[in-house]
């Protein structure tokens, strides 16, 4: 079922602003992982906290969400995380 | 019954700008005739937009995560697990691996020896005229010398008169053309440097590209409702000479139209330049009566953003620079085994005027991640599938965290065709 294919991205940022390195953050200053998920409907992408040292994302720790649908905004202009209830999405999609 | 050679091109930056994507401006006509022939993944999404960490994360077959590679500053046989690669997998099954260009991400991130011993029978190709590519070599309006991003050029004019690809088709047509007089089968991995930034390309392609034909992103504003952590601010090509005479703001610029027309104009004429290198390699192939043997694989590192969201270059989750061109050519299995004679991929030049329609081969629309390329090209080969990693894998050498794809090549009708390999 198409509908049950997945792919999985991530990016990692120094912080919550662009600044200088944020397109290609050292290992030792990353702070925030964005994790996606993507499916032939909806990308849905959360940005939570991420400690360098233990290599661990707190999914309790959300700095930003992005929510895009395939098929009403295919250039993903037109962030929806805010608008619906994203953050009950996450709990939903929690591992 | 002989194992099947394999031949993986890895083309670095390039986004499924391409005709058998059904991009109408740009023209691909040797990648197009090769997808005709191939299973095409039409929504192949690489595991994180940046060159080392993908390439890591696809030639070992595990996510990010397991490989604790985000940029590009460690090896991970050091830092994270022993993983083996695929090449490697390949080699110690009796095959000849080989690797011209670029590969994995040179430096720290394979150990200063693109992972050699380990994934290499011989050691890796790089190109001379590679050491030139981030100096001043761009001719400006001025007529003097500059590192420009904006670089077509004058063959005859630059250093050694070559550049890095055509020395990479180069060689991987000699070890081709050794590999005929070896009983054992062969792995040859080659990757393109171009359309990686500068855009440094023979400046005849600039011709395919008329300015006035090229329009800007249909999105070029930064939306409104992207986070700011989510916005990549495109420092590198800011570092490049023609950029910095801009004077761009930071983060969000913009870039004056005329010039973003002149960026997508340029990484559209290094698309057909990188074109023109895979149609004289696989054309080689086909000389040598190798395409009824060999797989071939065609896939990118990661996409890049040509003015999107007012973003460009890589360095984020959106679509546009994680969704990658992926596709596999199988003899006997997504094309008829070639008649004797017969030329699947004879060289096709995008400057010809007639650019015949390609008949586009099977595509599969599921969404797939990068990090299958790996477990689906062994059990092609007809070698085990790596077994799927525990979590965590640290400790595994050999599994995969990725799908194994064989269920997208299964042929309708075997019995109907004979040509089909069983």
């Amino acid at each position: 079922n198409p509908r049950e294919s997945i792919a999985y991205s991530q990016y990692p940022r120094p912080a919550d602003s662009p600044q200088w390195n944020s397109d290609k953050p050292s290992l030792k200053d990353i702070k925030v992982m964005g994790y996606s998920i993507r499916t032939i409907d909806y990308r849905y992408t959360v940005w939570v906290g991420f400690s360098p040292h233990e290599f661990l994302a707190n999914f309790s720790d959300v700095h930003a969400g992005e929510l895009y649908f395939v098929d009403s905004d295919p250039l993903q202009d037109h962030n929806m995380y805010n608008d619906s209830q994203g953050k009950d999405l996450l709990q939903h999609l929690m591992p | 019954t002989a194992p099947l050679n394999v031949l993986l091109i890895i083309v670095d930056d390039l986004r499924p700008s391409l005709g058998c994507y059904g991009d109408k401006l740009v023209r691909s006509p040797n990648i197009d005739q090769l997808a005709s022939h191939s299973l095409l993944f039409q929504n192949a999404f690489a595991q994180q937009a940046v060159c080392a960490p993908s390439r890591v994360s696809f030639l070992t077959g595990r996510r990010p995560d397991t490989t604790r590679l985000y940029d590009f500053n460690s090896y991970w046989r050091v830092h994270a697990g022993n993983f083996s690669t695929l090449p490697q997998y390949f080699k110690e099954n009796g095959y000849v691996t080989m690797s011209v260009g670029k590969v994995f991400h040179p430096g720290i991130s394979s150990n200063y020896s693109d992972d050699s011993p380990y994934s290499w029978s011989i050691p890796p190709y790089h190109p001379s005229s590679e050491k030139y590519e981030n100096t001043k070599t761009c001719r400006g309006p001025d007529g003097e010398l500059h590192a420009n991003l904006l670089c077509p050029v004058d063959i005859a004019d630059v250093p050694e008169g070559t550049l890095p690809d055509k020395q990479s088709t180069e060689q991987a047509i000699r070890l081709l053309e050794k590999t005929k007089t070896s009983t054992r089968p062969f792995f040859l991995a080659v990757g393109y440097h171009k359309p990686h930034i500068p855009f440094r390309y023979p400046k005849e392609f600039q011709k395919l590209y008329p300015l006035e034909n090229i329009t800007l992103a249909p999105d070029p504003e930064v939306p409104a409702g992207l986070p700011p952590v989510a916005y990549n601010p495109w420092m590198d090509i800011r570092q490049r000479e023609d950029v910095q005479a801009l004077n761009l703001s930071v983060p969000y610029g913009p870039i004056p139209v005329d010039f973003q027309r002149k960026i997508r104009q340029s990484y559209f004429a290094s698309i057909s330049y990188l074109d023109t290198q895979v149609g004289h390699l696989l054309s080689a192939l086909d000389d040598l009566q190798l395409a009824n043997s060999t797989i071939i694989v065609f896939a990118s590192d990661h996409g890049w953003a040509l003015g999107e969201h007012g973003e460009w270059a890589k360095y984020s989750n959106f679509d546009i620079t994680t969704r990658v061109p992926l596709m596999f050519y199988v003899p006997g299995r997504t094309a008829p085994l070639p008649e004797a004679g017969e030329k699947l991929f004879p060289y096709i030049d995008p400057f010809s005027s007639v650019q015949e329609l390609m008949e586009p081969g099977r595509q599969v629309t599921d969404l797939v991640e990068l990090l299958s390329l790996s477990p689906t090209l062994a059990g092609l080969a007809g070698l085990h599938v790596p077994p799927r990693c525990p979590v965590p894998s640290f400790h595994v050498e050999l599994c995969r965290e990725g799908q194994n794809l064989m269920k997208h090549f299964q042929v309708e009708d075997v019995e109907g065709d004979p040509h089909l390999r069983g």
